[in-house]
């Protein structure tokens, strides 16, 4: 499930829920049912209207002569852990790195 | 073929080779599966009773309660635990079962390094209480069992347990779970659970259930330890 893409709008984290029922996965993964993974959108303009300065590699990548504008990416990034069971009815715990965003930026 | 859509992108991005098949078997999911999940889940750890701060990170590919490196934790259950008549015990000659259990490793990714590999064994509660702590005691030896017919393999661990009320927890030598060609995916271990004392022999076991916790890293996910940041 997830927010609208609209247009336009400043760069920021929108919200992207997956759902292991809605793949057909919740007889096999036992925790948890889903999670907010979530992504990043919207303009980067340097300097962002309104916003404090961004002081970063950003703005030195815009100075290189016909360089394009920064991209909205994240920017800092969560682990989830999952507990399921594998087609050899073993309960397996996997843990996976940078699967939820919790920030976006300009980058 | 991978399922349409959104599953397929989910399959890629959970590592999972197959997407899942049918309902799986319905079994109780171990209390240890359950407790290192809250302990890792960053959503639980922060929820749960033992409320972590936010800013405490897990350590990626390891798992705290265990103390070990690993981003994979599979609970394994053995295949049939196949008693069989054993030669006579020393002292008593009443021949104790041993048996043979097998564990389906097909699940392990070859690109995979066990770091840990726990035997846990369950015994049958009348024969647990008849061995009570006043007797010798046992002496539970774990050896590769070779293919049916062949004899035992290298013994990988010989070790006295008090009593069998509580389950039998053994650490293997995780080079035991290792992937070699001759290892059809599976590990089969040769159980023996004799008299500690012949002088005061207790009754022969029974194993209830025999089950490995395995913790594997998988080098391709867990970047060699982050160099501190400048």
């Amino acid at each position: 499930g997830a927010e609208a893409a609209l247009p336009g709008g400043a760069c920021r984290a929108r919200r992207l829920y997956v759902s292991f029922r809605d793949v057909g996965w919740h007889r096999w993964v036992i925790a948890p049912r889903g999670f907010l993974a979530n992504y990043c959108q919207g303009r980067c303009a340097l300097p962002a209207p309104g916003a404090p300065p961004a002081l970063n590699h950003a703005v030195l990548r815009a100075l290189v002569p016909g360089a394009g504008p920064p991209c909205c990416v994240p920017a800092r990034l969560s682990p989830i852990s999952v507990l399921f069971f594998d087609n050899s009815d073993n309960v397996v715990l996997r843990h996976y790195e940078d699967m939820v965003v919790d920030e976006c930026g300009c980058r | 073929p991978a399922p349409p859509g959104p599953a397929a992108a989910l399959l890629r991005a959970l590592g999972l080779h197959d997407a899942p098949r049918g309902a799986p078997t319905p079994r109780p999911v171990p209390p240890v599966m359950w407790r290192l999940f809250r302990r890792r889940d960053p959503q639980e750890a922060r929820a749960g009773p033992r409320r972590a701060s936010p800013g405490a990170a897990v350590r990626p590919c390891h798992v705290e309660e265990l103390g070990v490196a690993g981003n994979i934790v599979r609970h394994v259950p053995a295949r049939g635990a196949r008693a069989r008549p054993a030669e006579p015990a020393a002292a008593t000659g009443a021949p104790c079962p041993e048996w043979t259990v097998v564990f389906d490793l097909a699940a392990v990714d070859d690109a995979e390094r066990a770091s840990l590999a726990r035997l846990e064994l369950r015994f049958a509660a009348a024969v647990a209480a008849a061995a009570g702590p006043g007797a010798g005691g046992w002496e539970l030896s774990v050896a590769l069992a070779g293919d049916a017919g062949a004899g035992p393999g290298p013994v990988l661990l010989r070790r006295a347990v008090r009593g069998l009320e509580l389950p039998v927890r053994a650490e293997l030598p995780p080079a035991a779970c290792a992937r070699n060609a001759s290892v059809p995916r599976g590990l089969r271990l040769a159980l023996a659970l004799r008299p500690g004392s012949p002088a005061a022999p207790a009754a022969c076991a029974a194993l209830a259930e025999a089950s490995l916790l395995l913790v594997t890293v998988d080098p391709r996910l867990c970047h060699p330890l982050a160099r501190p940041r400048r």
